[in-house]
């Protein structure tokens, strides 16, 4: 499935990184 | 990682061009050459972050440039300037190894990579700044194809950025 990456679908994928970056410190790195 | 050397520059540039409508500024940004001026660009920085660019730093950028593009490259070099001090003074990172804009590029032929670029690190101050949740959060809402063009996007500035 294209949309699936590491067991995580595309949505998960998308969620995930986007929520990391809600909590991601200022000057840390990703 | 390998995923960002695919960064296609044009689709980028088409779905920050979608994202920067969320903004809501005034005037046109539908178009590469709606933001070639150089004023979308400034009225967005200014909806990022108003204290750092404000009304003093927004004066600088010269409105109704028409097909000037010696006025548009002039706008477009203030603003990528504003970006980058930005960056360093507010965010505490600076950008390395990142291929910065060319500006004549976009203000003499509305280049749509190098425009991208340029919208790229937009992105960047608005992912990091104080009010971030409210642009992550309205990313999180567009289509999964451009969020997926504005994921690579941030990643690749992450990969650039050191404190």
């Amino acid at each position: 499935d294209p949309n699936m990456k590491g067991g995580q679908t595309s949505e998960g994928v998308l969620a995930n990184f986007f929520n990391s970056l809600l909590t991601k410190k200022a000057g840390s790195p990703g | 990682m390998a995923a960002l050397e695919t960064v296609d520059r044009v689709e980028l540039c088409e779905s920050l061009l979608t994202w920067i409508q969320t903004f809501g500024v005034e005037e046109p940004c539908k178009t590469v050459e709606d933001l070639t001026s150089g004023a979308v660009m400034a009225q967005v920085l200014q909806k990022i972050d108003v204290v750092y660019f404000n009304d003093s730093w927004i004066s600088r950028i010269k409105p109704d440039v028409g097909d000037n593009w010696r006025l548009k490259i002039s706008n477009l070099k203030k603003i990528l300037k504003g970006i980058l001090d930005y960056n360093h003074e507010v965010l505490g990172q600076q950008i390395n190894d990142f291929t910065l804009p060319d500006v004549t590029l976009i203000g003499e032929h509305s280049d749509a990579a190098e425009l991208g670029r340029m919208l790229q690190l937009i992105l960047g101050c608005a992912v990091n700044c104080e009010q971030k949740q409210e642009y992550i959060q309205t990313i999180m809402m567009m289509e999964e194809s451009v969020q997926h063009v504005v994921m690579t996007a941030i990643q690749e500035l992450m990969s650039k950025e050191s404190p």
